[in-house]
């Protein structure tokens, strides 16, 4: 379940930076 | 009646809401009906990524959100992530689909090797969402009001984020009274959604531990 917070929080950093690409 | 200001704010908030989609080919890759277990562990967890970033380009279009310290933000994404996608999939399974399209998904699901302990809550949620009939903008409010809850563990500035919270509890409410007036429960059972999910949220991670291993 930690590995799944962590990864969950890379897409969060990762998706607010930048854009999502439709 | 909604004033001009609330009925811009829900006409914004569900532009946003339909504007960030889950891609389409991988939408359609749902929908065929044959599938290892295999292809569809992997084709499950991708959407989850694919969601994830949907929410997050949601959740921007919040008036207010970017302005929130940005570690709450991530708190916040985080901690609402997981209730988020539950309410998303339940529109996809309440809403009215072609012929054979919803046991397609549910067949997904049912065969994707979750134990059926974690299922059948998933379903219930389902059913109870699919019994309110909620309009869009009830979909897309709830969705707001789910990431915009102050008590997510690590968030700072509480008092931030229950003021972005309150327009939307605002315009639900009202929305729900002018929609749904043969209802007057309305309201007060799409928040009883709001506790459901998180029993699923909490239950989430055992899901996944008991999948993997599965």
């Amino acid at each position: 379940p930690s590995g799944n917070t962590i990864g969950l929080e890379a897409i969060i950093r990762k998706a607010l930076m930048g854009k999502y690409d439709e | 009646e909604l004033s001009q200001e609330q009925q811009a704010l829900l006409n914004y908030i569900v532009e946003a809401y339909n504007k960030h989609r889950v891609p389409q080919d991988m939408a359609k890759k749902l929908l065929q009906e044959h599938f290892s277990a295999e292809e569809n562990f992997l084709l499950l967890t991708e959407m989850a990524t694919s969601h994830v970033q949907v929410l997050v380009e949601f959740t921007k279009n919040i008036p207010g959100f970017q302005s929130l310290d940005h570690e709450d933000q991530i708190a916040l994404l985080k901690g609402s992530a997981v209730e988020a996608m539950f309410l998303r999939s339940a529109e996809v399974f309440t809403k009215k689909r072609p012929q054979g399209q919803t046991e397609v998904l549910e067949e997904r699901i049912r065969k994707s090797g979750i134990s059926e302990e974690f299922i059948t809550p998933m379903f219930n949620f389902y059913k109870s969402i699919g019994e309110l009939q909620m309009r869009q903008e009830e979909h897309a409010l709830l969705t707001a009001i789910t990431i915009l809850s102050s008590d997510r563990p690590y968030v700072k500035d509480q008092q931030a984020v229950e003021q972005l919270q309150e327009p939307m509890l605002e315009v639900l409410w009202k929305f729900c009274k002018l929609q749904h007036p043969q209802d007057p429960q309305h309201f007060a059972r799409l928040l009883g959604r709001l506790t459901e999910l998180r029993t699923l949220n909490h239950q989430h991670a055992e899901m996944l531990e008991s999948w993997r291993m599965s």
